[in-house]
């Protein structure tokens, strides 16, 4: 078996070279990690599990690599090679990533780009590297289906003031103030994405389409007490008919309140606030304005 | 003072707090 | 009134600029000032002695077109257009945004007939992306669109400057709110004092039941 391991190594070495991810990955594969013949220990286990995840991933195979994570997942609880552990993580995110379980691979993503080690064994942690982790994370939770989750995730990405460095923080100040972004920024954005993340789902959107559709209507609930179908195509830049199946969706999925009148083709959106409560808020806000006023003036002596 | 004058003068406009028939029927 | 805080040092900027210039050279200056993108408040630099001595000489004009954006609107500016400076578009979006503010001023749900009139607007979706883009992102309005009823429910407006003579006008509200105000304090004061009153009488009343109970139970026993 030493023999076997040490060509299959060697072999994968030449298939790395040459850049063919997935034959490597195959050959490795074949190392048996569990044979009894052998003492191994779980150290080299992990390191192979990993290796195999991390060469599978750069020919985007969640699949095969996902089998070999898991794998480390068992190992890696206990393993104290602080280089190993931060490979595993990354290879964790990016199989969520490509799985479009978007929101955790963001927070996954997030707890990378937040290392404060910048050596880690002979390895060194760039800045680059964290930022590429931090811009990860923002496109991520970006295209998470809209709802609590996210835009708790969005605030703490948005109050993060690393995020403002980024290429990508106009995008991230948008979707956290609940703005409506426009065509010229949609496809600005999309060019900086994966191609994974600008796959086609079965209902024919893309991911990219969906997570902005769902984001601009949430958007324009705010800013709408009701709008035409027709007037809501063109603010999102799609058909009414699919701006209306996509309202309809998360009306019923109860992640936008609001209902649908199919014969005028209008779409009424509901304040989640009773208007008794909407009083309040709007006595509470008038007397904060007229204290904010007050101490104005005290500050200026008045 | 002309910042407070604007101050108070966008405050005024938020007056009354609300206006709807929805509202009064809450109200009520 | 976050508005008020971004533009604060903003005026400072500009007033600073205006006392070190006279004349002709405040033209450039206002041109800046009427073309900034986060300032909509005028009176400080109207304040200038500087500005204020344009009066009556041949920069007048430099005063007028100040005073539009401190007090005037879109339909001002057409209706004087022949006597005042040719505006850059970031003069003309400017004067629009303040139009809307002076429009929020008198109503608090404004038309959008009355909006594509005053702002030149020819349809919905481009008076809307206006709203929305140059007024609610902008932070100077909050409010909602409502297209059945085809108008514009203002919750919020940043305060423009004040026209001569609309300072009596805006005391009179204070006094009036605060003549309401203490009505309605005095009125739950009442209401309080009456509740307590009725609670004293309720229990006074059980009392005397109870009383009367266990007279009744000592004489059956």
């Amino acid at each position: 078996e030493e023999q076997v391991l040490i060509i299959r190594e060697k072999l994968a070495e030449l298939y790395e070279s040459e850049q063919q991810w997935s034959k490597a990955a195959q050959m490795l594969s074949g190392i048996d990690l569990d044979s009894g013949m052998r003492v191994i220990d779980d150290t080299f286990r992990l390191s192979k599990c990993v290796q195999i995840a991390r060469l599978y991933l750069e020919d985007d195979d969640a699949i095969n690599a996902e089998a070999f994570i898991n794998k480390a997942s068992f190992l890696v609880s206990s393993s104290q090679h602080e280089v190993l552990n931060l490979q595993y993580k990354v290879c964790y995110a990016r199989i969520l990533d490509l799985k479009r379980k978007f929101l955790e691979a963001a927070l996954r993503y997030y707890d990378i780009s937040q290392i404060e080690k910048r050596q880690i064994g002979d390895e060194t942690i760039d800045e680059e590297a964290l930022e590429q982790a931090l811009s990860a994370a923002v496109t991520c939770t970006i295209l998470a289906a809209a709802g609590p989750q996210r835009s708790r995730v969005l605030a703490t990405l948005y109050k993060d003031e690393r995020c403002s460095k980024l290429k990508i923080y106009p995008i991230l100040q948008k979707v956290y103030l609940e703005r409506i972004l426009r065509k010229p920024e949609i496809d600005a954005f999309a060019e900086e994405l994966k191609p994974h993340q600008k796959a086609i789902l079965p209902d024919n959107f893309t991911v990219l389409d969906r997570a902005m559709i769902e984001h601009n209507l949430l958007s324009a609930s705010k800013l709408y007490t009701n709008i035409s179908f027709e007037e809501l195509g063109t603010l999102l830049g799609i058909a009414p008919h699919k701006a209306e199946k996509i309202a309809s969706r998360m009306i019923y999925e109860d992640r936008m309140r609001g209902s649908i009148d199919q014969v005028e083709a209008v779409i009424h959106f509901e304040d989640d606030t009773e208007e008794l409560q909407q009083w309040d808020q709007q006595i509470v806000s008038l007397c904060q304005a007229l204290n904010d006023i007050l101490d104005g003036m005290a500050k200026k002596g008045l | 003072e002309s910042s407070l004058l604007r101050q108070v003068s966008s405050l005024l406009r938020r007056l009354p707090a609300i206006e709807s028939e929805k509202f009064q029927d809450d109200f009520m | 009134m976050d508005i008020e805080e971004r533009q604060a040092e903003i005026i400072d900027h500009f007033v600073k600029q205006a006392t070190a210039n006279k004349d002709a050279a405040l033209g450039s200056i206002i041109a800046e000032a009427t073309s900034h993108p986060s300032l909509f408040a005028f009176s400080e630099i109207l304040a200038v002695p500087n500005v204020a001595e344009l009066e009556g000489t041949e920069n007048t004009v430099i005063l007028d077109l100040l005073r539009l954006f401190a007090h005037g609107t879109w339909s001002d500016f057409k209706s004087n257009a022949g006597h005042l400076p040719h505006l850059v578009p970031d003069q003309v979006l400017k004067l629009k945004q303040l139009t809307v503010l002076t429009l929020a001023e008198t109503n608090k749900v404004l038309p959008y007939d009355l909006l594509m009139l005053e702002l030149d607007v020819a349809n919905v979706r481009e008076l809307e992306d206006f709203l929305i883009n140059e007024c609610m992102y902008a932070g100077i309005v909050r409010g909602k669109l409502d297209q059945l009823r085809r108008c514009f429910e203002v919750q919020f407006a940043a305060g423009r400057d004040l026209r001569p003579g609309q300072l009596g006008s805006m005391i009179q509200t204070l006094s009036n709110w605060l003549g309401t105000s203490d009505s309605l304090l005095v009125s739950i004061q009442e209401k309080i004092k009456w509740a307590d009153t009725m609670s004293e009488l309720d229990n006074k009343h059980r009392k005397d039941l109870e009383d009367r109970v266990e007279d009744v139970k000592k004489s059956l026993s």
